[in-house]
């Protein structure tokens, strides 16, 4: 392991870890530099697999899963305290999260051209990781695996795809959560979702039903039919409840606790942010919807 | 280009305060960090809609794949995932069955989620959790990946 690059404080932390991490840059093609911050295994580091995570995007950054989703450490609401993640996943892998393509995080390339495509990015990414086997070479006969999430669902099979013909990789597999799999499935599942949770009602999926499906179809291809009138019409409400009623996209059942979501303002006839809408007054659905929830947050201690 | 809902400004921070940059070894003239670059999502260029010429080459080479979905995630649901798998075609080896674990300072088992298994093909739910299933339900993922790792049955 490349010495420079070891990361010998972690600021905000009370008592430093026992295992070693790491953190540099890997060459791509061209100019690029890829940050990678690699995490050794608490475990048994030289037996013990070697995990690539990488989050999606396009364009966001894989340091976000090691401060938030299985990484050792998680970052204080101060932004400056850290504790550990009994949970992390380097409890069983030697893990290393890159941040790609070239632009994201701290990721660069000297001739500032950030455009790119899928293809592009797994060949950046397969070379960025033969750059890591050449710093790390002690980790090349460990099982490696590649894994990822959300549009990591495009650039972690891509990846093994080219990765399974390198022969001096240990590829064993790869690992893709909630991830992007197929346009029309993902758009298409997520109306029956919304009409499974109760999101969208029996008059509306009626409508669905009838501008959206064919006969003999299994299940009704929404996105194929986006294009008739009646049922772009049928589905638009679906996209607003969705996406442009304050629900917390990511998880249903979770607080929207911030950032901005779009939704097309018909009135003004422009894109605008949720959190707009949502100090609309006069807008009729979300009043009510105002008042349901301040109703409820009223009686909820009465509630047994 | 901040995902909507989620609040992550306590990692902005930390990730830009210079003591942490020095600890990383960025250098001065890398970008300040932010969650999500809007220069390279506006330059990116999409490629491929579904990803099953993919799927079916790492699974002609018998490597073993495995997805798996929070369930109350929208951006990218469980039945479209789901529907991917089942588009694969892989002979199916279990069928779907609830999996279990033991949250920690209980004793009683709660049902974790649930798995199909295909010919090297592990479809798997998380009970419960959103798009980012680490965050959401920390215990079941790290069990998740370890049994997924370690080959062991879920």
């Amino acid at each position: 392991a490349p010495p420079a690059e070891e990361i010998k404080y972690m600021p905000g932390l009370h008592k430093q870890p026992y295992w070693k991490q790491y953190s540099g840059y890997l060459n791509a093609t061209g100019t690029k530099q890829l940050h990678y911050w690699f995490v050794q295994s608490a475990n048994k580091p030289s037996e013990d697999p070697l995990v690539l995570w990488m989050n999606g995007g396009p364009g966001c950054s894989s340091d976000l899963g090691l401060l938030s989703e299985h990484g050792p450490f998680r970052i204080g609401k101060d932004g400056a305290s850290v504790s550990y993640n009994p949970h992390a996943w380097n409890n069983v892998a030697n893990m290393m999260y890159l941040e790609a393509p070239a632009g994201v995080g701290f990721s660069y390339s000297q001739d500032k051209n950030y455009t790119t495509d899928d293809d592009q990015v797994a060949l950046d990414n397969h070379m960025a990781l033969k750059n890591f086997f050449l710093k790390f070479p002690e980790y090349a006969k460990n099982d490696f695996y590649i894994t990822g999430e959300s549009y990591g669902g495009i650039y972690v099979p891509t990846l093994s795809a080219r990765v399974v013909d390198d022969t001096a990789i240990n590829f064993k597999g790869f690992v893709v959560g909630n991830g992007l799999s197929d346009d029309e499935m993902n758009s298409d599942s997520l109306v029956y979702f919304a009409y499974y949770h109760g999101l969208i009602g029996d008059s509306l999926w009626s409508g669905l039903s009838k501008y959206c499906c064919q006969g003999n179809m299994t299940r009704c291809a929404f996105s194929q039919s986006r294009g008739k009138e009646e049922c772009g019409k049928a589905l638009s409400p679906v996209t607003e409840i969705v996406y442009g009623s304050g629900l917390n996209e990511y998880n249903l059942y979770g607080t929207c606790e911030g950032g901005n979501g779009i939704y097309f303002d018909e009135e003004t006839n422009k894109v605008a942010f949720t959190h707009q809408k949502w100090q609309m007054k006069n807008n009729p659905y979300v009043s009510q919807k105002m008042k349901f929830i301040q109703d409820f947050t009223n009686v909820e201690d009465h509630l047994r | 280009l901040t995902p909507p809902c989620l609040n992550y400004s306590n990692v902005v921070k930390y990730l830009n305060t210079a003591e942490v940059r020095k600890q990383l070894h960025i250098p001065d003239m890398v970008q300040k960090w932010d969650i999500c670059s809007a220069v390279v999502g506006m330059g990116y260029k999409r490629l491929y809609s579904s990803m099953d010429k993919q799927y079916h080459k790492v699974l002609l080479a018998k490597k073993k794949v495995m997805v798996y979905n929070g369930d109350v995630d929208m951006a990218c649901n469980f039945l479209g995932d789901e529907w991917f798998v089942e588009s694969l075609n892989q002979k199916l080896v279990t069928e779907r069955k609830a999996w279990h674990y033991t949250p920690e300072g209980t004793t009683s088992t709660q049902v974790a989620g649930f798995v199909k298994q295909f010919e090297n093909l592990a479809l798997v739910t998380v009970r419960g959790a959103g798009h980012m299933v680490p965050t959401d339900k920390p215990q079941p993922a790290l069990i998740m990946i370890t049994n997924y790792l370690q080959d062991k049955p879920f």
